[in-house]
């Protein structure tokens, strides 16, 4: 954590919002009730106390307005994206504390990441500023200065040990329950925001995305897609997780049968780009997220009737789609639309490879990856020799996870197939 | 992955600056940023946002730049919360 070098010195602050969104579907009541769960966040683990005033009769401490582009102070907005909002230190000046939010983004609350921008989630990092925070670079951290999507149920919301830990240098620990308001709110007491019942949520509850294990592992169009059960992760390019809670299958994939309950392999189709996930002897075609046509099967792609697949990926050095089962693996020539002669062969071909992987894909700057478990296997581009020091850990590298490998949770990584080491044999130019 | 174009540069500088990882330009001396100086800021936002230590503009880097955001600097101090001294 990061300390901006000001305190306030009293422990009741007022807060009041002096003008709301314009374009927004939020009502003003749930933006009040928004804004007044995440100072609350705060508020619980520090003793601090908020009470909203009326900004028409009294200056608050906290004044939050909802404005756009240059509005008299320094950091003029831009529009939709780029900056969203700021706050400023507390102090004595009367601008100290006030908390401005870009009026031009789309400020949502409950909806899917990407359809807007979370009001609470930015909220909760703007009011660390107005406490004195200034930005962290610690990866659980809300302070962190770049915007990381909703983060879930506004009542159920905790600060991370970073946030916590700077609160509690400026306002200390708070050694009883927290104070309660005694006046009366401006309005009945808030209530979290409902949301309507979705069917598409799954029912099951959300995995651990530090467990591994995943069921496929993809990258479509840049960013990188983790599937376990009904759930996905999507790691964005710049290797930041889009939201460290899950996204439901069913929720982003439109039209993938309720039925199918996990994938098993999933690639992007580099001729088209369409999305193929597959999951027992069949494989769905997406076009971004709607479904293109019915459930296909796998023999389509050359591999015996009945037959599933761990692993599918593309491998940009030949242009191949290549389907692993246990330790052995079949190739796709997509140009020519049929199977390639000769398949399957065994995996040790891929020098190092781990057998059955959980899945196979290649990154942003062409390197292969193997994931098995919660390990994963380099390969360098264009290369089927794995490098030194592979397997690592995925938790830390991939999935914003803690180093554990000291954990007894954390399982070792399987056997890889025999790298090849110095021996008696000749080779001939024809084989 | 080498800003080549003035305006690229020019973008760079005003990234690294206005989130406090370059100093403010001193109208005094008119001074150029020097390409050392660049990959050093460069190195500094890219431990903060905890992507590998390139110095380099790659594609990661500039993801990160495109990311909704904070307006206020990472770096405090250096983006005009420092106080001059008078000579």
């Amino acid at each position: 954590y990061a300390l901006s070098g000001s305190v306030w010195r009293k422990r009741s602050l007022t807060w009041g919002v002096r003008s709301f969104p314009q374009g927004s579907q939020l009502s003003h009541d749930k933006v009040r009730t928004l804004l007044n769960y995440a100072l609350a966040v705060w508020g619980s683990e520090s003793g601090l106390s908020f009470h909203e005033v009326d900004t028409q009769r009294q200056e608050p401490d906290i004044l939050i307005d909802f404005v756009r582009a240059y509005h008299q102070d320094s950091y003029p907005f831009d529009g939709l994206g780029g900056t969203l909002a700021h706050a400023f230190f507390p102090g004595e000046h009367p601008i100290s504390g006030d908390t401005h939010f870009d009026d031009e983004e789309t400020w949502t609350y409950g909806v899917k990441d990407g359809e807007g921008t979370d009001l609470f989630a930015v909220a909760v990092h703007e009011f660390g500023h107005a406490l004195g925070l200034g930005h962290s670079s610690a990866p659980s951290s809300i302070m962190r200065p770049f915007y990381q999507g909703p983060v879930g149920d506004p009542a159920k919301y905790r600060l991370s040990p970073d946030d916590l830990e700077g609160l509690q240098q400026l306002y200390g620990r708070v050694h009883q329950t927290p104070h309660r308001p005694t006046r009366r709110p401006l309005a009945p007491p808030p209530q979290p925001p409902t949301q309507l019942p979705d069917r598409n949520r799954p029912s099951v509850p959300a995995p651990d995305r530090c467990e591994g294990n995943f069921d496929a592992i993809a990258n479509i169009r840049g960013e990188t897609f983790f599937f376990k059960g009904p759930w996905f992760w999507r790691l964005q390019p710049s290797g930041q997780l889009v939201s460290p809670r899950p996204a439901g299958l069913h929720r982003f994939w439109e039209g993938l049968p309720v039925q199918v309950q996990m994938v098993q392999a999933a690639y992007a189709r580099p001729g088209d780009g369409r999305i193929l996930l597959f999951s027992g002897p069949q494989f769905w075609v997406f076009r971004d997220r709607q479904l293109d046509g019915p459930p296909r099967p796998l023999t389509e792609l050359g591999l015996p009737p009945g037959e599933v697949v761990d692993a599918v990926f593309s491998w940009p050095s030949n242009g191949k789609t290549y389907l692993i089962r246990g330790q052995r693996y079949w190739r796709f020539d997509e140009a020519a639309r049929r199977a390639d002669p000769g398949y399957p062969r065994d995996l040790s071909l891929w020098e190092g490879a781990p057998p059955a992987p959980d899945d196979v894909t290649v990154s942003n700057t062409g390197d292969t990856y193997f994931f098995k478990g919660a390990h994963y296997w380099r390969f360098p581009k264009g290369s089927v020799k794995v490098e030194p020091d592979f397997p690592q850990p995925m938790g830390p590298q991939w999935l914003d996870c803690p180093a554990s490998t000291s954990d007894p949770h954390v399982p070792k990584p399987p056997q890889a197939t025999p790298r090849s080491r110095a021996c008696d044999c000749k080779c001939e130019i024809n084989r | 992955l080498e800003p080549t174009r003035a305006q690229d540069v020019s973008l760079l500088v005003d990234w690294l600056t206005r989130y406090g990882y370059l100093p403010p330009p001193d109208p005094a001396q008119a001074q150029l940023q020097s390409p050392a100086k660049l990959r050093d800021a460069l190195k500094v936002m890219q431990r903060f946002a905890g992507l590998p230590e390139t110095g380099l503009m790659d594609s990661q880097t500039v993801g990160a730049m495109r990311k909704p955001r904070c307006s206020l600097p990472d770096v405090l101090g250096a983006a005009g919360l420092v106080r001059r001294r008078r000579r």
